[in-house]
């Protein structure tokens, strides 16, 4: 059997938002290592690799390795029910075919429960290449966010260039072009507000800004967003979540024809 | 002219 207390139960809620509409439905895997989620978008230009680590939970149990198909939409519906400080607890018995979440609020004066059918789902273990990026870029992940949305209002991809000067977000529209350069600034008041650009050799990749303003919902997640960058492989997108993991998008570049 | 690649031609399936 699981169960898993999370007293932090807005997180989990946030986890939803930044994938249920990337992805429809995944399957959640319950191990020593912790409850994750390795999924690829319905398009096939995405994966989302999640990992909420044993030790951010406040009871983590799970006697065997548990891998339990959800919509995550459902999900996120039920979820929703869930107030933002509510402590939340999945349960599932073994060789259920349903996963319970209960809620309850902070002052223990208020206890939910509501039942989630799951779902057989296929899905193949993907495997990371191991990579040596090119470039890696911190920055603030609102900032990362505005970037993203205020360039889509202009164009419908969006070229990442990082070189000695910085990092480049272009675009190229129909109504003319956008340029935004953050050069690396480390002299700021709280480190989360930092850019930090470590680049090996200058990268330049295009990618579609709908997938980048889709993964940008992670935002609520962490204070910072680390991008990685390599030629001709996926950009990662890590949002770390704080003492408990991280949420990690693979995003295709586009590529010549 | 750039086109859209699929993410599964980056990674093994294991």
């Amino acid at each position: 059997m699981l169960e898993l207390r999370l007293v932090q139960g807005g997180l989990l809620k946030k986890v939803l938002e930044s994938i249920k509409d990337l992805v429809n439905d995944a399957n959640f895997d319950c191990s020593a290592t912790g409850f994750s989620l390795q999924a690829m978008d319905s398009s096939q230009v995405a994966v989302v690799a999640l990992l909420l680590r044993p030790e951010g939970f406040e009871r983590y149990w799970c006697d065997r390795n548990i891998s339990m198909g959800m919509n995550l939409n459902n999900m996120a519906k039920m979820l929703k029910c869930a107030g933002n400080d509510d402590i939340i607890t999945l349960k599932a018995e073994d060789g259920s075919d349903t996963v319970t979440f209960m809620f309850e609020s902070p002052t223990q004066d208020k206890i939910a429960d509501f039942e989630m059918k799951l779902m057989d789902i296929n899905s193949e273990r993907l495997g990371f290449p191991e990579a040596d990026y090119h470039a890696i870029v911190r920055m603030p992940s609102s900032e990362f966010a505005r970037i993203c949305k205020d360039l889509s209002s202009i164009g419908n991809t969006v070229v990442i260039s990082v070189t000695k000067e910085g990092v480049r977000f272009s675009t190229r529209g129909d109504i003319g072009t956008a340029n935004v350069v953050c050069r690396q600034n480390t002299a700021v008041d709280k480190p989360e507000e930092a850019t930090i650009i470590e680049m090996n050799e200058p990268v330049s990749l295009t990618f579609g800004l709908r997938y980048m303003n889709s993964l940008t919902k992670a935002t609520p997640l962490s204070n910072t967003v680390t991008l990685s960058l390599s030629s001709g492989l996926p950009a990662v997108v890590e949002y770390r979540i704080a003492e408990m993991g991280y949420i990690r998008f693979y995003l295709a570049p586009k590529i010549e024809e | 002219l750039k086109s859209q690649a699929r993410i599964a031609r980056f990674f093994q399936a294991s």
